[in-house]
């Protein structure tokens, strides 16, 4: 899901 | 992961080590400024929460913890190991004008009204500004040491970097986060004018220093 893939970034 | 967003974040990494390397081996932190150190700090604090509450992989809880780590040591040799060479009085920027309305930014525009996604959108709207206090200081002085302009350009490269990753995952993988892609253009935007120094004077051997 998004947010998931937005806290992979640093 | 694409290849900008690993040359991103080992930019990043490359800026915060030249610095601390900077200070560490000349024993003192002239012409850097705290004000912009502690706002990393409290950007790198206030963004990495999850680290308590998820794992995600190997490389990104330490990369995280590095952040963390280095960036609360630099904020250390300015302000206690090397305090006797911080230069106060050209660090004069009032961080209280970046955070009370980043503050209030991250209230009223974020993904979700909870306390870690309020915290996580104030560190990217924070880390957006950050850099201004350290931009400031180099105007009042009028110069900048070039181990300093390559520690800028490291921050600003990953910036950049960013950017690219996200135009790339956009289309690969149809993924985008506004409130990211916008601050992370306001941060890039406000390197570009250090950027046209750092081609133009930095890259052919002469210091950094602004007209009177």
């Amino acid at each position: 899901n998004n947010q998931q893939t937005r806290k992979d970034e640093l | 992961m694409n290849i900008f967003r690993l040359f991103g974040d080992l930019s990043h990494l490359a800026a915060i080590i030249i610095l601390l390397l900077k200070i560490w081996k000349s024993r003192s932190c002239a012409g850097i400024s705290g004000k912009s150190q502690i706002l990393f700090a409290i950007v790198f604090t206030t963004r990495y929460l999850d680290l308590l509450t998820s794992f995600i992989s190997l490389y990104n809880t330490s990369m995280k913890m590095i952040y963390i780590g280095c960036s609360y040591a630099t904020v250390y040799l300015i302000y206690a190991k090397f305090r006797a060479t911080y230069d106060g009085n050209h660090d004069s920027f009032r961080v209280e004008f970046l955070i009370v309305p980043v503050g209030g930014l991250a209230v009223l525009i974020n993904h979700d009204f909870s306390l870690l996604e309020i915290l996580w959108t104030f560190s990217i709207y924070l880390e957006s500004v950050a850099i201004l206090p350290q931009l400031f200081m180099i105007s009042k002085t009028g110069e900048a040491e070039t181990i300093t302009t390559h520690y800028l350009f490291c921050q600003g490269l990953y910036r950049a970097l960013y950017l690219i990753n996200w135009i790339w995952r956009f289309y690969f993988e149809g993924f985008f986060d506004m409130i990211a892609i916008v601050a992370g253009v306001v941060q890039t935007i406000l390197y570009c004018d250090f950027f046209y120094l750092y081609v133009t004077k930095v890259l052919k051997g002469k210091k950094l220093s602004l007209p009177a």
